[in-house]
């Protein structure tokens, strides 16, 4: 296990690999669940979310889940797995990953101490993507909210808030009747 | 990022 400014590069790399991040991605904790080093089984920490990677017999198997969705994490204690909570009405939603699948020979006791930290965490970050949807709301100029709409097309593409981004830089357009940008 | 690494480092027999 490693934490950030201690992680071997190569071991960051070959996670950065293994999970398609940016090549600029910065690792902020990694667990190497190689028992040869090589860190392709993995389970990280990034300031977009967690990762996790396991690969038996040539299968992979991914999971990874962002701070802005993750609402809390639970453990429950006959199935010793973690339950990442990100969505209260639709349950399907939820994730289960075992202990030993989120660091390498967790003991029991020290079960309260990962949920406090990933549950502070996800507490912490808000979605910034609904955070821009509130300015874009707010604002009565034209041009702060074409500017704030690309924002939120250009780097939260996989939020809730698009389509309403979509929606104010069409009818801006059309009221400045800049045809170009509104094709 | 600072809040990530700020909540793991209070549990360094865990997260370090």
């Amino acid at each position: 296990v490693y934490i950030s400014k201690n992680i071997p590069s190569k071991k960051e790399h070959a996670a950065i690999k293994v999970h398609e991040l940016p090549i600029k991605s910065e690792i902020l904790w990694l667990c190497d669940r190689t028992f040869w080093g090589s860190a392709e089984d993995n389970t990280i920490i990034t300031d977009v979310g967690i990762f996790y990677h396991e690969s038996t017999f040539g299968d992979s198997f991914y999971w990874s889940i962002t701070w802005e969705k993750l609402k809390r994490v639970e453990f429950i204690e006959g199935r010793d797995s973690f339950y990442f909570i990100y969505s209260e009405e639709d349950e399907d939603q939820n994730a289960l990953l075992s202990r030993d699948s989120f660091l390498l020979n967790l003991s029991l006791e020290f079960v309260p101490h990962v949920l406090s930290a990933l549950n502070s965490i996800a507490s912490q970050i808000v979605d910034k993507a609904e955070i821009l949807l509130d300015q874009l709301f707010d604002s009565t100029d034209i041009d702060e909210q074409i500017n704030i709409s690309h924002e939120i097309i250009n780097n939260y593409p996989d939020s809730d808030s698009v389509y309403m981004a979509h929606l104010t830089l069409c009818y801006n357009y059309r009221i400045k009747e800049d045809w170009n940008n509104l094709l | 990022k600072d809040i990530i690494i700020k909540e793991l480092r209070k549990y360094p027999q865990v997260f370090d």
